[in-house]
């Protein structure tokens, strides 16, 4: 595409044509977005998350990843269409030009780049990082399940071949230990939200045991705004609860590691599939997927800026 | 590209724990090579599996002889891939 204005957000792009996206949306908007490369993954591609700030210094912040499961496809485009909406909506929605004018967000559009580029080249299917384990025929951990909290505990894989394999210690994925590394540098990142799909369902820690988190009764009043802003568009129903009491036990996952940081606005979306597809939603679907999701981001957002802490 | 001919996905509905637990025992054959896109957790909540070709006759018969319901949710996943694939290269053409 020679704009973000002609560039197609109907249909799934390549890791190149995504990042080729990033560098013509930072292009048009040298003042407000930048690209940052917070490391290297296992294959040696750059990882690269885009801040939008309006000024400031190390402004309180909001962190949104998406595609951490490669094959999860709707989620990265998702994001494609969130960071050109961002760009379009400052300045002239109020309410989102509030949040800009006071907070930073993060967007990591590509969290696991060499599992993405193989679901285009080689496995469309592969959900894992592509890391190589010593002793193993097999290859890549769930890096959902690498993360420093109650890592290795029940509702994760020992075994490499599982595709909810932990890895052989927390964060020895480095597609996870760069954004660990960059949420404690930064240190003032108030929401992390990390998108995932297909069940359609919004959760809040903890993942890897039963108590209830200290903030549980503000996170789930939030949660249920959220998800009854997603579905005021077109009716997709989310259910929401904490992971272990909604789906099942999940140890070493991204928001029970951000909100052990202090983040209390840790979320985990599972956005559609409504029908019958699963991780191989027609691309028809990525627009309406990426419109009703951000009405609820915009909600988590909003009451984050509303609710300093 | 992994070919994915005949892979069947199937949707199952575990009634109750027992029955859910029977679909965990068969996370474990790893023979079988299920992928779990929706991992059994509660009663009453869909459970999605990708079965290879090689897997599907023997998923079904285990299925049935437990009493576990489900259904085939995707017939042939190579056929939606081919679609999807298909999608992406209209759309490029059409935009160069």
């Amino acid at each position: 595409a020679r704009s973000t204005d002609t560039f197609n957000y109907a249909t799934y792009h390549t890791l190149e044509e995504i990042y080729g996206f990033i560098d013509l949306l930072v292009a048009e908007n040298p003042k407000f977005i930048s690209k940052i490369q917070i490391g290297n993954t296992y294959e040696g591609r750059p990882i690269y998350v885009l801040k939008f700030s309006t000024g400031g210094n190390n402004r309180p912040a909001i962190w949104i990843d998406t595609g951490i499961h490669s094959r999860e496809w709707v989620t990265q485009a998702s994001a494609v269409w969130f960071a050109k909406k961002i760009t379009e909506d400052y300045g002239q929605d109020p309410a989102f030009s509030a949040i800009l004018d006071n907070m930073d967000i993060f967007l990591e559009i590509v969290t696991n780049p060499d599992g993405f580029a193989f679901t285009h080249s080689k496995n469309r299917m592969w959900r894992k990082t592509r890391s190589r384990i010593a002793g193993s025929s097999c290859v890549g951990v769930d890096p959902n399940r690498n993360w420093d909290a109650g890592f290795g505990k029940g509702g994760s894989s020992s075994n490499p071949c599982s595709e909810t394999y932990h890895g052989k210690f927390a964060n020895s994925e480095s597609e996870v230990k760069s954004i660990v590394d960059f949420v404690q540098n930064h240190g003032n990142i108030k929401a992390f939200i990390s998108i995932h799909s297909y069940s359609q369902l919004l959760l809040y820690p903890y993942g890897y045991k039963n108590e209830a988190a200290p903030d549980e009764k503000e996170l789930d009043q939030l949660a249920k705004s959220a998800v009854s802003a997603l579905a005021s568009l077109y009716g997709t129903k989310f259910e929401y609860g904490s992971i272990i009491k909604t789906i099942y036990q999940a140890s070493g996952s991204t928001v029970d590691w951000t909100y052990s940081q202090g983040i209390k606005y840790s979320y985990t979306f599972e956005l559609r599939d409504t029908g019958r597809y699963g991780f191989l939603l027609p691309a028809s679907q990525i627009i309406p997927t990426a419109k009703e999701t951000w009405l609820a981001l915009l909600t988590i957002m909003e009451h984050t800026l509303n609710h300093p802490y | 590209n992994k070919d994915f001919v005949g892979h069947q996905v199937l949707r199952i509905s575990a009634v109750d724990e027992t029955q859910v637990q029977k679909v965990k025992e068969l996370e474990d054959l790893e023979h079988l090579q299920l992928d779990f896109w929706r991992g059994p957790a509660r009663p009453g909540s869909p459970i999605d599996v990708r079965v290879p070709f090689a897997s599907v006759q023997a998923v079904k018969v285990f299925l049935e002889s437990v009493g576990i319901k489900y259904e085939i949710m995707i017939k042939d996943v190579q056929l939606l891939l081919d679609e999807e694939k298909e999608q992406m290269l209209t759309s490029k053409a059409r935009s160069q």
